[in-house]
């Protein structure tokens, strides 16, 4: 599941 | 970090820096929504307030404050300093009729439900359906100045770059975000009408 910590998009 | 996103924050950059440029030089915001412009500064204060909370790189956190100082700027320049060009009477898209339904749809439709993440998924929606009074402005006018249509090329090519480089982490680090993915690619056929007229004919001067 994506969480937060994994945004590392713009 | 892979070259499609890299070409797309590239050209995301190209986008901001072109429409501040144009506006600018011209002293003008002559064609340009300041409707979609809002939005673009909505967007991106509701997917950078992790400004604060998580430091992934140099390189996101320098970027995420270009994209905010820049959208910001852009609303300076349009509604305050160069105020007397801007076209009220072709931008009138009803911005509401975006922000609700995106407001609602990240409320039901999310990877958690938390303040900042909701806020994040709001800013995935509105951001794809964002440029729309811009391109209802220009299909009001029937034309745009050559550098418009370059900004729009730009910003249009940036999510579709994203979109290469979702496929490419799919396969190299199975890594994926469907909602990122769906509301990329109903972002990127936005402006298919619009690539077409760019690449074909040059939409301005019509």
């Amino acid at each position: 599941d994506v969480n937060l910590d994994d945004k590392d998009e713009l | 970090m892979n070259v499609f996103r890299l070409l797309g924050d590239i050209s995301h950059l190209l986008a901001i820096i072109i429409l501040l440029l144009k506006i600018w030089k011209t002293r003008s915001c002559a064609g340009i929504s300041g409707r979609s412009q809002v939005l673009f500064a909505v967007v991106y204060t509701a997917r950078y307030l992790d400004l604060f909370t998580s430091y992934i790189s140099a390189y996101n956190s320098i970027m995420k404050l270009v994209f905010l100082a820049a959208s910001y700027g852009t609303i300076y320049l349009m509604f305050i300093k160069f105020k007397a060009s801007y076209d009220h009477n072709h931008d009138t898209f009803r911005i509401e009729f975006l922000i609700l339904p995106c407001v609602l749809l990240s409320l039901l439709i999310n990877h958690e439900f938390s303040p900042l993440e909701i806020l994040w998924t709001f800013s995935i929606y509105l951001e794809s359906v964002a440029i729309l009074p811009q391109l209802f402005m220009v299909s009001k006018t029937g034309e745009a100045e050559s550098i418009t249509s370059h900004y729009l090329f730009a910003l249009g090519s940036y999510r579709a770059l994203y979109i290469l480089n979702w496929i490419y982490r799919y396969y190299a680090e199975s890594h994926y975000d469907v909602i990122a993915i769906v509301a990329g690619i109903v972002q990127t056929v936005l402006y298919c009408d619009f690539f077409y007229l760019y690449i074909t004919k040059g939409i301005y001067g019509q």
